[in-house]
């Protein structure tokens, strides 16, 4: 029952486009540009499409746009046009607006104007990625907060073979085993018997600098 | 003592590269584009910058791209210089090679001529963005399998001041509590009597299905 409109049907609108409406949400689509407006209708990513031009209160409030819950801004690189939307948007009454930035800059205009939530994808990816590549061994990573993270790591060659009991994860590595995986599906709280394989992985939880003590 | 090369000095490509650098690792940054290239040594996001034309074989040879470990081939919006670039670095020998896609198609093709991960950052984080907002109970999922999740939730108005021993979260609604907030820092396996507070948050762990059943 939560209604949202996406204004931009570059790839990032098109793709929140597209997951909204294949979990069932209404998602009205906006663009200046009609190929776009066609083009979402014709591939089915929304019934509900609009060509307009976002800076044109009027034509923002005659679409329907003021009564949604949830506007996304998806115009990253026309900056103006993403900054004058927003603000339009926000003046309107729409209670929570995500806008997408391309700079720096861009990000700290949106604020001002009254964004709730700001992202940068190629930026935000790319940091994650950097992050990736220089621990291989940590497959995922969801950080608590700056010190404490939980990790899924592929068990380490050391750990083959060796039950729960005997790694004593909490006494060596002051880490709580929270799940192992076999063949992709994970078992939470496996019993402390359970052998830990190599190529298998296993989730723990604890603070930073003890996961980096880990044999990985 | 990972090497690392970046072909391609737009948003993502920076992003990597600085995120590399400010971590102590080498990144050799790269890019036609002279004035790009002057401008992540003048904002001290690399050492060693190089401008050169990524589908010249010997242009990469030369600047010591094959010698990396891993090379990102940031160029995204231009599809042959993106697909020849990967082909280049593949073939010169480099062990991990990561390519941004700009869509579906030029995924495909980068898989093709061997990159060993694509990202493709709008479509990945417009799909993000779009599964946050339709759970907004939900502050951060950490997926473990397609039905178990680690996920962090606000702790919900009817869990105000009960202790964790009075909401037998186990056996109501079959989670594991593993953590909870208090001012941004979290407190791993907390004692059963401390009582939750509206306004902090709580991890869980357990099946998609029971994490549904949350009142949040
Ligand atoms: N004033 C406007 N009103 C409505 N739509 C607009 C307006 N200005 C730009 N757009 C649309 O916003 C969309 C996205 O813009 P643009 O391509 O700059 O963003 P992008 O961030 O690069 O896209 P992507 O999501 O692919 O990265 C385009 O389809 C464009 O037609
Ligand atoms: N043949 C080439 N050799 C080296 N660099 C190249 C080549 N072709 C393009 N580039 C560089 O790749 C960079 C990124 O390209 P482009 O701007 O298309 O990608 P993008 O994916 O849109 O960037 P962003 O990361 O900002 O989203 C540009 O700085 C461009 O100069």
């Amino acid at each position: 029952n939560k209604q949202f409109a996406v204004i931009g049907l570059g790839r990032f609108g098109r793709a929140v486009a597209s997951t909204l409406s294949r979990q069932g949400y209404d998602v009205l689509c906006v663009d200046s540009d009609e190929n776009r407006v066609a083009q979402v209708l014709s591939d089915n990513i929304a019934t509900h499409a609009r060509q307009l031009d976002s800076t044109q209160p009027a034509a923002l409030k005659e679409a329907g746009v003021f009564e949604q819950d949830t506007v996304i801004v998806a115009i990253g690189n026309y900056v103006q046009e993403s900054i004058i939307t927003t603000l339009n948007v926000k003046e309107g009454g729409v209670p929570h607006v995500v806008a997408k930035a391309s700079s720096e800059v861009h990000m700290k205009l949106l604020k001002k104007v009254g964004a709730d939530h700001v992202v940068f994808p190629e930026h935000e990816c790319g940091c994650a990625l950097a992050q990736s590549l220089t621990r291989p061994g940590i497959l995922d990573r969801f950080e608590l907060d700056p010190d404490n993270s939980i990790v899924e790591v592929l068990v380490p060659d050391q750990f083959n073979d060796k039950s729960i009991t005997d790694l004593q994860l909490r006494n060596s590595y002051g880490l709580n085993l929270l799940a192992v995986s076999r063949d992709g599906k994970f078992e939470i709280n496996p019993d402390p018997s359970v052998r830990l394989q190599k190529g298998s992985a296993m989730v723990v939880i604890g603070s930073n600098q003890d996961i980096n003590r880990l044999p990985i």
